[in-house]
């Protein structure tokens, strides 16, 4: 049922219903900064793709806290956006391309920068701070 | 390039590597032969080979297409967000989202400008590339970037690829070893990509 042999075998019905997903909600956060509330979900995306530790024990907010800024600046240095901590136009049309499953940071290392690499740490769960240090 | 942590590979006595479909998904002779021309990619630039076989449990790479949660904890998300994933060496999971709109003929521009097809052979180069240990890449062009657009399709390896490969298994000795195409000679095309960039 879902395989196709070309584009145009693809009922023009199932192409409708297909062309947005869940991850295409995350454009309403364009623009979003520190003070702007509802990015819970934005936080659980860089989670599976490692740029939150998979430990973190702590429950997710809706506060655009440190931990997210500091996911969003990892995230646009691996992929070569603009480097900025903000969610702005082009980072968020980024966020919602599909990708594959497996993370882009494993074990608090990403390796995507030939040989770079960034380690995330959390000081503590007091006050959630959240280190990003570049060796 | 990147490899994962600690660098896993194929052993030295696993590199004549064999692959199966799940049966529960009764895939046809064209869509088998998809993988089977992405698993030729990756052959012709080391020394391992690829030979499917009937023998689902006992295969050394297991492809199978599943919907949501299939029971590795990283269950899909239904149609387009994550496509696929596969499991570092020597595990040989390679899973693909049952819920996408899988073109199998290359077929998969020139018409609609936005839409959720998503290229088969694309997608099995890039997750054969981790079932063989390489991570994701920051070079767009390569096969081991994480994203790929809707309506793209993306199957030449690049040098950075090949460098990441040739590095874990070494070089095929038939490879003559010559420069990939450059980017707009190489079989690449989309039509929905740009739109979503």
């Amino acid at each position: 049922e879902f395989f196709f042999p070309n584009v145009t075998g693809i009922p023009p019905s199932r192409l409708l219903n297909t062309t947005r997903n869940l991850w295409d909600a995350f454009r309403n956060f364009t623009g979003c900064r520190p003070g702007v509330d509802g990015l819970y979900k934005l936080k659980q995306y860089f989670q599976r793709f490692g740029y939150i530790p998979e430990n973190f024990s702590g429950n997710f907010t809706d506060d655009f806290d440190d931990i997210l800024r500091h996911a969003i600046e990892m995230y646009q240095r691996n992929f070569r956006l603009n480097v900025s901590g903000e969610l702005d136009e082009l980072t968020v049309r980024h966020l919602v391309i599909p990708r594959c499953g497996n993370p882009d940071i494993v074990n608090g290392s990403s390796a995507m920068h030939g040989g770079k690499k960034y380690e995330v740490n959390f000081a503590g769960r007091r006050g959630q701070r959240f280190h990003a240090l570049k060796r | 390039y990147s490899l994962f942590p600690g660098e896993p590979r194929w052993p030295e006595d696993r590199r004549q590597l064999t692959y199966a479909f799940d049966p529960r998904n009764a895939l046809t002779e064209e869509v088998k032969g998809v993988f089977g021309r992405a698993f030729a990619r990756w052959a012709a630039v080391t020394k391992l080979t690829f030979t499917r076989v009937e023998t689902f449990p006992d295969s050394d790479i297991t492809i199978g297409f599943y919907t949501g949660d299939h029971g590795d904890g990283e269950p899909f998300d239904g149609v387009l967000g994550t496509l696929a994933h596969a499991f570092s060496p020597p595990s040989g999971r390679f899973h693909l989202d049952s819920d996408e709109n899988w073109v199998v003929s290359g077929d998969v521009g020139g018409i609609l400008s936005m839409t959720s097809a998503v290229d088969l052979e694309s997608v099995a180069v890039h997750e054969i590339g981790h079932l063989l240990g390489l991570g994701h890449s920051t070079i767009e062009d390569s096969i081991m970037y994480p994203t790929i657009s809707t309506g793209r399709r993306k199957v030449e390896l690049t040098r950075d690829d090949i460098d990441g490969i040739q590095y874990l298994y070494g070089t095929n000795p038939n490879f003559n070893g010559s420069s990939p195409p450059s980017t707009q000679q190489r079989e690449s095309s989309d039509f929905g990509g740009v739109g979503r960039m």
